[in-house]
């Protein structure tokens, strides 16, 4: 059972941190991609 | 011991713990220690359910970031591949932009590495990217190496940007440019698709009843009907060779010009001499080819060499 937490918590570090890098990266696609618009504008 | 009922009622201590694991040892157990070892094991239970909990939650979101990611990428991409295309399209507005667009490519390069490893489109993107940044300088390098101009004579009332010269035209762009308030038209050989010849027209700024059209390149195919060159309901002379007029043998750039507009009104002194309505070979025309074929080495050694030859033979 400890194991199965221990495992389960660093599954969830693991999903949170790649969360987060794509929050960023979705952050970061969604500039570039308002930025290209304007261009267009 | 009735384990289960243990379990089943470590779910409701998510509300509220403690309380409940209280009361639990006191009435199922008597030992102190066991009721402590299964309070435990129960909060061990109900912190690994809320971990399942969590990370379904965690999880749940992330494919959902992913696929938001996915869909902004693919309408980034989609953004830029019609920027690109626009480009390549109106490279006159390419130069004006360049400066900006340079800046935002180099920003986005480095994010744009980033996504690449999530949905592998930016590899082959950026490469075709650098296969159109080489190709561009050959092409406009063919291109400035063939430009020739008309100066046609419209009606006053024609406000139109139209010089009909026999070939069939596509616009593609206008702008004002600061040295002319006229609006300048771009437009693209559309007889044939592979086609590379361009078109400027805008009014002359001495004089707005001429129009100033400025071919680009060279026709690969075949005049579409062998048509004179007019503006609107204007003038007309025959335009069939102005394309080829500086199609001569020399690797430097060469402007051919040919003014067909009329010298009636025209300030120029150089257009003075007296012209008809309806020339069928325009004196400048001729004065231009005769002034490019003496300037240029190879036809000159031809000529001398047909002469010679044809003095010989008489001999």
């Amino acid at each position: 059972k400890e194991e199965s937490t221990d495992e389960l918590e660093e599954e969830l570090k693991r999903v949170t941190a790649e969360n987060k890098k794509l929050v960023e990266m979705l952050s970061v696609v969604c500039e570039n991609y308002n930025s290209l618009r304007s261009h267009l504008m | 011991m009735d384990c289960s009922s243990y379990i089943n009622t470590s779910l409701d201590l998510n509300i509220n713990p403690y309380r409940v694991h209280e009361e639990v040892p006191k009435k199922e157990v008597g030992s102190k220690l066991f009721s402590l070892g299964m309070t435990k094991f129960s909060l061990k239970e109900e912190s690994t359910d809320e971990l399942e909990e969590e990370l379904k939650r965690v999880t749940a979101e992330n494919k959902k970031l992913v696929e938001m990611l996915s869909v902004v990428c693919e309408n980034y991409n989609s953004l830029r591949s019609h920027l690109m295309e626009y480009m390549r399209r109106n490279p006159e507005k390419e130069l004006s932009t360049s400066s900006k667009k340079r800046k935002s490519e180099s920003s986005n390069n480095n994010n744009n590495s980033n996504l690449m490893g999530i949905n592998n489109n930016g590899n082959s993107e950026s490469s075709s990217t650098d296969e159109e940044s080489c190709k561009k300088p050959k092409e406009e390098e063919n291109i400035k190496a063939k430009i020739s101009r008309a100066y046609v004579r419209t009606e006053a009332s024609d406000t139109g940007l139209i010089v009909k010269d026999g070939y069939q035209w596509r616009k593609y762009g206008q702008k004002v440019t600061r040295d002319n308030p006229c609006p300048r038209a771009y437009f693209k050989c559309s007889f044939a698709p592979s086609c590379p010849v361009k078109k400027k027209v805008q009014r002359s700024v001495d004089d707005q009843s001429v129009l100033v059209a400025t071919y680009e390149g060279e026709h690969n195919h075949p005049q579409s009907s062998p048509m004179e060159a007019t503006s609107g309901s204007g003038r007309s002379v025959s335009l069939g060779s102005v394309p080829c007029s500086a199609s001569l043998n020399s690797t430097a750039p060469k402007v051919v010009t040919l003014d067909l507009t009329n010298s009636k009104s025209s300030k120029d002194s150089k257009n003075n001499e007296p012209r008809k309505d309806s020339p069928k070979l325009p004196k400048n025309l001729v004065e231009q080819m005769a002034t490019s074929l003496t300037t240029d080495p190879n036809f000159r050694a031809a000529l001398v060499a047909a002469i010679s030859g044809r003095l010989m033979h008489n001999n």
